[in-house]
């Protein structure tokens, strides 16, 4: 199994809606 | 020609590859419910920083990290033995004293818990379910922890679980293993790959997220023994997608809606927010899947990389045949090895211009940047079912030893069906 980790994921927004089964991203989601 | 060339590359300062001592929160989403600081474990915004004679090493972090994966391994192979080559005595003869299946390169949160709350820095992990944290009286054994061990006993609403309830032998498929019952106590154990484990009381108590957020009979393990040095937090708290885990019992709350942003380096401040108030209007979405082996990891699928601009010819059956997983505790991103092996190629031609430096551990594409004041290098896309195009951060292409051995923070697995 592939695995996007922790220092890929830096500073995108990661969105997780588990209810609709989806995962959302946006840039620059720290400042 | 040129402009097009700089458009799909960062530039950045060397010196801003590493953190900085002071620590500059950055964070914008705290204005916003039910939203924590995320700090890196190590970094100076961190309170676990104060235990720096056990900051683990670059390459100590890597090894960790494998530790990690091959514990992620592991638990696919063990829901479904002969589903893969997995060795699980592979994983389990790591040596628990490098840590454990947590790894090292984490993020933290604090979280009250309990009547009046106790603060708790607690690992926040996409990658497992269960939340626990060490409690007194350490019946057997806890490990160094920075914040004061929780007691149960000077929590006005704390209760353990029987064993007769039925969210009991829903430990099973939250920690892997059955629960048992002591006193008739419900009592968790939940170990991993490495060999570290907490084993204790089932229970549940009030958990604070904010003064606005609290959430009564929160289930957690209640930790009477443990084992792992994870670096000095109290915990973990479990995010993955099991009715055990934090988005799964605040359901009827938050949606099983979570979001967060790791910080760009260990000196800054990123968040983690549960409900919708953080979302980004300029959010993509792609769609979550799962994992036929492990349904409580958070799958996705993989269908493109781009290296400066440039789409990567990899055919599509190279990301499906293993599937893959998003996970907050795994720092170095795991690649099918022909797909690593072409963003490896792409990347070092782009960047023929800078010396090599010798490998890290599992990092194989390193460069010694000690000549240079500023570097610049190619943008990297990856893209998910949808057409979802996520470009990684400046920060997020390398990890970083020292300036003189910064390397490309991805990885391959050994086998394509891995």
């Amino acid at each position: 199994t592939g695995i996007f980790g922790n220092t890929q994921q830096k500073t995108l927004q990661v969105l997780y809606d588990g209810a609709a089964g989806r995962l959302g991203f946006s840039t620059g989601g720290c400042t | 020609a040129e402009s097009h060339h700089l458009q799909h590359r960062h530039t950045i300062q060397v010196s801003s590859l590493l953190p900085s001592s002071v620590c500059s929160p950055a964070a914008q989403a705290l204005d916003k419910k039910a939203s924590l600081p995320v700090v890196h474990k190590h970094g100076p915004c961190s309170r676990l920083h104060q235990d720096k004679a056990n900051i683990p090493t670059p390459a100590e972090v890597l090894l960790q990290d494998e530790a990690r994966v091959k514990s992620i391994r592991s638990k696919l192979a063990k829901i479904y033995p002969g589903s893969s080559n997995v060795e699980e005595t592979d994983a389990a003869t790591l040596p628990a004293k490098d840590g454990s299946v947590v790894g090292s390169g984490n993020y933290i949160v604090t979280v009250g818990l309990g009547t009046p709350k106790k603060d708790l820095s607690l690992i926040f992990d996409t990658g497992s379910d269960i939340t626990w944290t060490q409690c007194q009286p350490c019946v057997r054994s806890c490990y160094k922890q920075q914040d004061p061990i929780f007691s149960p006993s000077q929590s006005s609403t704390y209760s353990n679980i029987s064993c007769t309830s039925t969210v009991c032998n829903s430990l099973a498929s939250a920690t892997g293993n059955s629960p048992g019952c002591s006193s008739s106590t419900c009592v968790y154990a939940i170990q991993y790959g490495d060999s570290s484990f907490s084993v204790g009381f089932f229970a549940k108590d009030t958990l604070t997220l904010t003064p606005s957020d609290v959430y009564n009979d929160f289930l957690f393990g209640c930790g009477q023994n443990n084992r792992g040095l994870f670096g000095g937090s109290a915990g973990l708290l479990g995010l993955g997608r099991d009715k055990l885990s934090l988005p799964s019992q605040t359901a009827l709350k938050y949606k099983k809606f979570f979001s967060y942003c790791l910080p760009s380096s260990a000196s800054s401040t990123g968040f983690l927010t549960f409900g919708d108030g953080g979302a980004s209007k300029s959010i993509k979405f792609t769609t979550l899947s799962t994992i036929s082996q492990g349904s409580s990891f958070y799958g996705i699928d993989i269908t493109g990389i781009s290296v400066g601009g440039q789409k990567l010819s990899i055919a599509a059956s190279v990301f499906t045949a293993g599937g893959a997983i998003i996970d907050s505790g795994t720092v170095i991103s795991r690649l099918p090895p022909t797909a690593y092996a072409a963003l490896k190629s792409a990347f070092r031609k782009q960047m023929s211009q800078y010396p090599m430096a010798q490998p890290l551990s599992i990092l194989d594409t390193c460069y010694d940047f000690s000549k240079y004041s500023s570097v610049s290098f190619p943008k990297i896309s990856f893209f998910f079912s949808g057409g979802v195009e996520v470009p990684i951060a400046a920060k997020g292409v390398f990890y970083v030893s020292s300036i003189s051995q910064v390397c490309l923070g991805f990885a391959g697995n050994s086998d394509d069906s891995d």
